[in-house]
């Protein structure tokens, strides 16, 4: 299933 | 951050300036999708939220503030400063046959079901389509000047170079964002038509982009 990865990316 | 990350958002950084310098220096938005524009500033607006509750990096916070000024800017330029040159009559793309289907989506698909997340997915999704009515006011008149093709070639390769970093971050660190990676390609092959017609016509010379 979706995890939420670190929004680090523009 | 690697050099294809990196490489990716100063094209994203280079295709806002080319695109602001042009309808500064011209004093004219001629053949730029104001929708188009729009959305943008709407998908930085709803992507961005995260500037007020995490803190990534100088470099993270910095870029989010230059993207939103700058497309605000490009918005005020074109409906305000500029909007007797605004092309009306061809910027006709129906945006809430956009609007609608991106809202439905990432309601259904999205990482968790909470306001931020929510947002940040419609700002993904929205990302891939907000340049189609851009392309479809080309289509539609037929021809784009070199200045506005440059703006779009460069669009276009920062999102190619952005499936490199994700290949890249893939192999080195394990990352896969799959919303964001899906959504990416999708909208990397709007531009590819685009690209051969770029490198076909303008690099030839051509003051203007005329379609066949």
């Amino acid at each position: 299933s979706l995890h939420i990865n670190p929004k680090d990316e523009l | 951050m690697n050099v294809f990350r990196l490489a990716g958002d100063v094209s994203h950084l280079v295709a806002i300036i080319i695109l602001l310098v042009k309808i500064w220096r011209s004093k004219s938005c001629a053949g730029i999708s104001g929708k188009s524009q729009v959305l943008f500033a709407l998908v930085f607006t709803t992507r961005y939220l995260d500037l007020f509750t995490v803190f990534i990096s100088a470099y993270n916070t910095i870029m989010k503030v230059v993207f939103l000024a700058m497309s605000y800017a490009t918005v005020y330029l074109i409906y305000m400063r500029f909007r007797n040159m605004y092309d009306s009559e061809n910027d006709t793309f129906r945006v809430e046959f956009l609007l609608v289907p991106v809202i439905g989506l990432s309601f259904l698909e999205n990482y968790a079901f909470t306001p931020l997340e929510i947002l940040w997915t419609f700002s993904i999704f929205l990302e891939a389509v907000a340049i189609m009515p851009q392309l479809f006011m080309i289509t539609k008149t037929g021809e784009a000047e070199s200045i506005t093709t440059h703006y779009l070639f460069f669009l276009g390769l920062y999102r190619a170079l952005y499936i490199a970093n994700w290949v890249w971050r893939y192999h080195t660190e394990e990352f896969f964002d799959q919303i964001a990676v899906v959504s990416g390609v999708v909208q990397t092959i709007f531009y590819c038509d685009f690209f051969y017609l770029y490198v076909t016509r303008v690099l030839r010379g051509k003051a203007k982009m005329i379609l066949p």
